[in-house]
């Protein structure tokens, strides 16, 4: 299947996200 | 065997899942695989990257840790034990950083690897993170110590992905020289 690749950015940016808590 | 990890709607699911593992090591060796196996503890799992921050933002910072605790972030299914039969074939980078540099190097390493950045397929089985002193040492684990061509990506991201100056050394070991 697909991989699923995610750069630091996007990855930085769900750092604060509602469900990160 | 743990049950299955759940991934809420909105949640961004990762390609693998993860287990961070600590362990608090000592300066005696221990006497037998099963001795260490025993001293290992799974603090959290991670599905998604929401479910990795929410594990990594309750973790003290490496750089306050004492020296010789480890972290592993491992795939699921994964034992991080040379002895594990997804590791026993395989090796390690090692890194050695200063305490000023390891904070920053271990959350840009667990984020390439959760983010697939080393683009080797399964090859990466985990990252681990020793503290030790007077420097820290950040490793990347492998599948397959003759894989040279994997090996030589990782190498190349982890440089990429830390910022390494050129002056800094990145040794790769196979296990089984830690084995014997």
């Amino acid at each position: 299947g697909t991989r699923i690749i995610y750069e630091r950015a996007f990855l930085m940016n769900l750092k604060n996200s509602p469900l990160s808590r | 065997k743990l049950p299955a990890l759940e991934i809420s709607p909105g949640e961004h699911k990762l390609q693998y899942n993860y287990c961070l593992w600590y362990h608090k090591g000592s300066m005696t060796k221990f006497k037998s695989p099963n001795d260490y196996s025993k001293s290992l503890h799974c603090i959290g799992r991670c599905a998604s990257v929401e479910q990795f921050w929410s594990l990594y933002c309750h973790l003290v910072r490496p750089s306050t840790l004492k020296p010789y605790r480890e972290l592993h972030l491992f795939k699921s299914g994964i034992k991080p034990m040379w002895e594990d039969p997804s590791n026993v074939k395989g090796g390690k980078w090692v890194i050695r950083l200063r305490k000023t540099k390891i904070d920053r190097a271990w959350e840009n390493a667990c984020m390439a690897m959760l983010g697939e950045q080393f683009l080797v397929g399964p090859e990466i089985c985990g990252i681990v993170l020793s503290t030790r002193f007077p420097e820290d040492l950040l490793c990347v684990w492998n599948r397959t110590s003759t894989d040279q061509s994997s090996i030589n990506r990782i190498r190349d991201t982890l440089r990429r992905v830390l910022n390494l100056p050129p002056n800094v050394a990145v040794d790769y070991k196979p296990h089984c020289d830690c084995l014997k």
